[in-house]
């Protein structure tokens, strides 16, 4: 129980750190194990400089930096079991373009490496501008969806009618 | 085992049949608010046997039944499908057997739910414990609901701690 | 006491039924009191249902339904009591591109009756298209930032610079 | 009463002396994640009497000193002003007859906060007033912080009930 948490904990941190990096493209992150000594009854905290800035906890990021560092955590925690679907419901919401830039950058990275297939629902042009394909969801009748497949330009004028 | 493609009839928004492919690389779903982006992420969810009608946004199981509109009806029944390749062969017993499976759950107002594989009828526990075995499921960390970013970030940290827990 | 929260209540829920109104282009909303008959004990519950969508609380609207209606029990709350200056710090997050529009026609009435003036932090280049003038900021310095005035089309580059 | 500008240095990653004027209708304030723009918001709010380095993401109140970075060290001391329009004549006494009202505050490292109205000192509580007395200050709910509505929209009915109390 203990031991596995604490290999658990070693696997993410490793990874953690390593996915920061590549998200921030550089900067230090790492999980520390807080108020108690023993792993069944310590707190997680996230320690998280982006490059050029120092330590500090989560919570005093920018939102932004906080959001990209929890997909960093997310996906540390992912590859220890890769799923073989992932659905990403709106998570780039406080990012801004290069951020998405590098976010999509992962995601192709882990559809190759772990054979994921990813659904990305998103808001953001930049992050449809990288998918391999787009569904867009409509309501051509009031309270009733409609699934349409989309190329690109027509993603843009979807997307801004109601 | 993968995932090739989903369908709906009558569940939430998507009262009309309707399937959604999924294939390989990174697939985008877009639109406008409001117009059932998330509600496509809770039928996986459903399909896969998610217990709590909470966690889908619902008071009670039947709320995911599609509740009516404009001029359509309320439906009485729902049904999500979720068509799996195994080529692999490496679903777990009994179906590692088939090419390829169908896994279908479909819910009828104050009647309940029903699970149904290649036709037969299983239990949920099968379904759920089929997901699970393939790194995946209802509850998995890899299926990220709305918020959810928001969630981790204003967490405590002992609420940190479970969420390692839980993917350990 | 008492008496006091009541008639706030009135007043917030009479403004919060008619902004929502103003920002989904129809649909019905109030606040309910709940969990206590007394007011000073009781809970808050928001019940909303956009044009054509059955009357149901705040957690079950999709999550840019549930911005737009939190920003209308916001200003709701704004207009009993009209400030000067009002920041908005990314609060058009989840806001599709038409919802964005109705949001900034909102904040447009609300300068011009009210007299306050906006800051609005945004991310959405369809919100900075509808301000009067934009300030960006950036960090030519590594952690050292640095506030310029723009003109939109230099907005566009600025925002995807790191 | 009415905001006409602000003005900060050594405030936060405002370490350079930094204008920001503040006109009638909507100003827009754009940049990439981590440039500063939130820092603003704080740098309004600490001018006007917040009390907390919590609600300013700090551990304690030295911290919205300039911390240093690459090649610049950091710095000893902040100020941040907001020059206010008073023509109108309704500040409150002993404000009142002046056009123009410059409120400041400013804190050295280890030694704490100082407030200033036009040069003269005065104490918090004394500017904290005029702000609430105008309507506004660090804890208007007109000024809406990062993620407030997210919180607005997940708290529990207790909670939202006492954002109305704290609005009455
Ligand atoms: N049982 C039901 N029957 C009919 N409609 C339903 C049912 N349950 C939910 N809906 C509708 O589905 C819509 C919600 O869709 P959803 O949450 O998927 O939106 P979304 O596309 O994710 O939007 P956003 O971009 O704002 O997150 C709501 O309009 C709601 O009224
Ligand atoms: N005392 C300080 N000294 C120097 N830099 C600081 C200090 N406090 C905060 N910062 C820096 O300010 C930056 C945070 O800026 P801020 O939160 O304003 O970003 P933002 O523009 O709002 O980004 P986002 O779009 O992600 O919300 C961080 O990089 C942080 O390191
Ligand atoms: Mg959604
Ligand atoms: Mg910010």
């Amino acid at each position: 129980g203990r031991r596995r948490l604490l290999e658990a904990f070693g696997e993410v941190n490793e990874n953690f750190s390593s996915l920061f990096g590549r998200l921030f493209g550089g900067g230090e992150a790492a999980l520390e194990m807080v108020e108690s000594d023993d792993p069944l009854e310590a707190g997680l905290e996230i320690m998280a400089s982006p490059p050029g800035k120092r330590l500090r906890s989560l919570g005093l990021l920018s939102g932004g930096e906080q959001s990209l560092t929890a997909l960093a955590l997310l996906f540390a925690v992912f590859l220890t079991n890769p799923a073989p679907i992932c659905v990403l419901d709106e998570v780039d919401a406080a990012l801004d373009d290069i951020n998405v830039h590098r976010f999509c950058d992962l995601l192709e990275e882990l559809s190759g490496r772990a054979r994921t297939r990813f659904m990305v629902i998103t808001h953001h042009r930049h992050t449809m501008a990288r998918m391999d394909r787009l569904f867009g969801v409509t309501m051509p009748e009031r309270g009733v969806s409609r699934l349409v497949s989309v190329d690109l330009a027509r993603a843009e004028a979807l997307r801004e009618t109601a | 085992l993968s995932f090739a493609k989903m369908t709906l009839v009558g569940f939430k928004s998507f009262v009309d049949a309707t399937e959604l492919p999924i294939e390989g690389g990174l697939t985008g779903i877009v639109g406008p608010n409001g117009c059932g982006k998330s509600n496509l992420v809770e039928g996986l969810r459903w399909a896969m046997g998610e217990t709590s009608a909470k966690r889908m946004r619902g008071e009670g199981m039947d709320d995911i039944i599609f509740a009516g509109s404009g001029a359509r009806p309320r439906r009485e029944r729902a049904e999500v499908s979720l068509i799996l390749d195994n080529r692999e062969g490496d679903a777990p017993a009994p179906f590692n057997h088939y090419d390829q499976l169908v896994v279908s759950r479909s819910i009828e107002r104050e009647s309940g739910t029903r699970y149904r594989v290649n036709g037969t009828d299983v239990r949920a526990r099968d379904v759920q414990t089929l997901f699970a075995d393939a790194a995946t499921g209802a509850q998995s960390p890899s299926i990220v609901r709305q918020g959810r970013i928001a969630q981790m970030i204003s967490a405590k940290p002992i609420e940190r701690r479970r969420f390692l827990e839980e993917a350990a």
